[in-house]
């Protein structure tokens, strides 16, 4: 798992 | 920037209400707006590119450092984005996951704590890939880098912040433990990370020992790749150290010199200056060094980066008929020499950039070192990623410390390749629980002393 399209990624 | 570049500015809420991906290496990118947000009614979509923040510019971030950044803002303040589509970029990054990319040394030992972590000790470099595994804060996804420069197992290891909790943790755990055989290391590389460091080395007395007292424990240290454009100097360590350096030096003059040694002020123990290593360099000739493996950190650290090579004993009996062979005058104790070697390959294997066996017969070993200094020194070296961009032809003197820096000393090695007077019939106490005896001893130094 990479950065890929960000959509797990949390909100700031 | 480009024509699309335009300027939004709203009021931090609770949360901006972003999600970023990318890194330094491709740019932050907006992956997600939440729906009603300020940032989304002020235009912000998916797949803009962020290329400042109110002053800060985020060019070059992490995307840890992005995120930190934002979330850091306080809410109820005004913030100012510069962002432009770049929505061909943005679907491209993604498809070939590509984000945050650099590379790291590591100035700590790390145990793996999950399956997928990956366990480390110091010096070893890491290509980062991305800042935020699995989209959070905490672990970075990385490459271990092999000495031969090839990229090895994937997996996680602590972000920056974790990695300073741990790294203090340790080095408080070590210097409280009183059987620390890194005391001088860990100190070392305190001081090492620290960005003010070369300020603290201008200001530098004689000692670069006496900088090791005071800084701040530097985890991870940017590197890049790059070729030394000079000779580098050349440690050898082990039981035929001092037979592998006068050997070099008398039979390639041309190639290799002795860096001479002098007294220290005031003691018996002697130093070699970190000048006389740059006017051999100079010179175009390697720099053969008698030094202590702190006093080889210690040129790390001033970005010298010599060859390193430890020459690995078979046993006891096999550095004896050696030594009787190539140097019969010799009083060295094998038994001495032996154990030296065990703890030096157990504590400072780190430093090692080669390690060779002397179990081969003949001269396999000599023609080994020699291999091995032409062929590392024509290797590109891991260097501060600070001072990448200097041109080739300063770089020996940007690589050398300013000229106050310059008459530094380097501890010459009074345990690992110095003469011993005793014997090898001799049965003296010493004992293997002394881990330190690979590091810096005063207590045990040169023959010249009693």
């Amino acid at each position: 798992s990479k950065s890929g399209d960000g959509k797990n990624s949390v909100w700031i | 920037y480009s024509t699309s570049s335009r300027v939004v500015r709203f009021v931090k809420a609770k949360s901006v209400g972003l999600r970023l991906t990318g890194g330094n290496d491709v740019g932050i990118f907006v992956s997600s707006v939440q729906e009603g947000s300020l940032a989304d009614s002020q235009g912000v979509r998916e797949g803009d590119q962020i290329l400042q923040v109110n002053d800060t510019s985020f060019q070059n971030l992490t995307r840890e450092e992005a995120v930190e950044y934002l979330m850091a803002l306080p809410p109820g303040e005004e913030v100012t984005l510069w962002i432009q589509s770049k929505q061909d970029i943005y679907r491209k990054m993604i498809s070939s996951n590509v984000g945050d990319s650099f590379y790291i040394r590591t100035h700590f030992d790390f145990e793996k704590d999950t399956p997928s972590g990956l366990s480390f000790v110091r010096g070893d470099v890491f290509h980062v890939l991305d800042t935020m595994y699995r989209g959070r804060l905490g672990s970075w996804l990385a490459v271990r880098m092999g000495r031969d420069l090839q990229e090895q197992e994937r997996g996680i290891i602590p972000n920056q912040s974790r990695a300073e909790q741990i790294a203090s943790l340790e080095s408080v755990l070590k210097a409280t433990s009183g059987t620390n055989p890194s005391g001088a290391r860990a100190e070392f590389w305190k001081l090492r990370g620290l960005r003010g460091a070369k300020k603290m080395l201008r200001k530098s007395r004689e000692d670069l020992s006496a900088l090791t007292k005071q800084g701040r424990y530097p985890p991870y240290e940017r590197v890049v790749l790059k070729e030394a454009s000079f000779k580098r100097p050349v440690v050898i360590l082990g039981p035929i150290a001092d037979i592998a350096v006068q050997k070099l030096s008398r039979e390639l003059p041309e190639l290799f010199e002795i860096a001479p040694s002098v007294p220290r002020d005031g003691a018996s123990s002697k130093v070699i200056k970190l000048d006389s290593v740059r006017q051999i360099a100079e010179k175009n000739k390697h720099a053969l060094l008698d030094i202590t493996p702190s006093a080889v950190e210690r040129l790390n650290y001033v970005q010298y980066y010599p060859v390193v090579v430890f020459c690995q004993p078979e046993s006891r009996q096999g550095i004896k008929a050696m030594r009787q062979w190539l140097a019969p005058d010799s009083r060295k104790s094998s038994r001495r020499l032996y154990a030296q070697a065990n703890k030096m390959k157990k504590n400072c294997s780190h430093l090692f950039t080669a390690t060779i066996s002397l179990s081969g017969g003949g001269n396999a070993w000599y023609e080994q070192i020699q291999d091995i200094i032409r062929t590392q020194q024509n290797q590109p070296v891991w260097t501060t990623a600070d001072q990448a961009d200097v041109a080739p032809e300063d770089s020996l003197e940007v690589l050398n410390p300013p000229s106050r820096v310059a008459s530094g000393y380097l501890t010459c090695d009074s345990h690992a390749n110095s003469d011993y007077d005793d014997t090898d019939g001799e049965t003296g106490a010493f004992t293997d629980g002394e881990a330190e005896d690979a590091y810096d001893q005063p207590g045990l130094a040169r023959s010249s002393e009693p």
